[in-house]
């Protein structure tokens, strides 16, 4: 029985038959592991992000790191091409990613990344726009939910201003982006039955 | 497991990139 992994955050999609589940997981950890470490070194850079309680800074960055990865990895899903682009460099086409068991996720994570990149956003805006993701990220094991919500509403702010500064003909760039949250939040939901569903066999 | 962060050892993850943030505030 041959396993994949279809996620672009490993090196690749196929699995050595012969490794045990432990080493599978183990490996995959480690090709994750850096970028996670990006999104908590980006998390400490947003401004007021640190006067919160180490409890709910973990809290925020463990309900929100998938969803902040998706945005900062859009552009390996290249809905031209229809290919993903997997850790190692190598791409793999979206029919053989089905092949391997992709289903309705694969197809979501492109729509996403489409209809993100068409915004055409900079950099700066990006940047902010990630940091409203983490701070909008699931909020059942926050502590103090009045501190969070201020930090959103203040990031959200110098969003719209950055956002209506950059593009005045186009107002509504501001509503689109904030309706990706949702999106972000239906992918996540995705992703983690996904995830519950995968079994490693020892 | 019925948590999908905890399954990919994401918290341990996390806790050990925040550490250094969190020794900084106490010195």
């Amino acid at each position: 029985n041959r396993m994949h992994l279809v996620c672009p955050m490993s090196m690749s999609p196929y699995v050595d038959p012969r490794k045990s589940g432990h080493s599978i997981w183990l490996e995959f950890s480690m090709s994750f592991t850096p970028a996670v470490r990006e999104v908590v070194e980006f998390a400490k850079r947003i401004p007021g992000f640190r006067d919160l309680s180490q409890h709910d800074q973990v809290s925020l960055l463990k309900a929100g790191t998938f969803e902040v990865l998706v945005v900062r990895f859009a552009s390996l899903f290249d809905a031209k091409e229809r290919t993903v682009t997997f850790l190692s460099g190598k791409k793999y086409s979206v029919e053989a990613l089905r092949t391997m068991g992709a289903g309705d996720l694969l197809n979501s994570m492109f729509d996403f990344s489409q209809k993100l990149m068409a915004l055409n956003l900079t950099e700066e805006e990006m940047s902010l726009f990630t940091a409203v993701v983490l701070v909008s990220a699931d909020r059942s094991g926050i502590e103090n939910v009045n501190s969070v919500e201020a930090l959103q509403e203040t990031l959200i702010r110098a969003l719209r201003s950055l956002v209506l500064k950059n593009h005045p003909n186009e107002a509504a760039t501001f509503t689109k982006l904030l309706l990706k949250l949702p999106d972000l939040r239906s992918l996540n939901n995705m992703h983690s039955e996904q995830l519950l569903a995968f079994k490693v066999h020892p | 497991v019925s948590d999908p962060a905890s399954n990919l050892g994401l918290e341990d993850i996390i806790r050990k990139a925040l550490m250094g943030n969190f020794e900084d505030k106490q010195e």
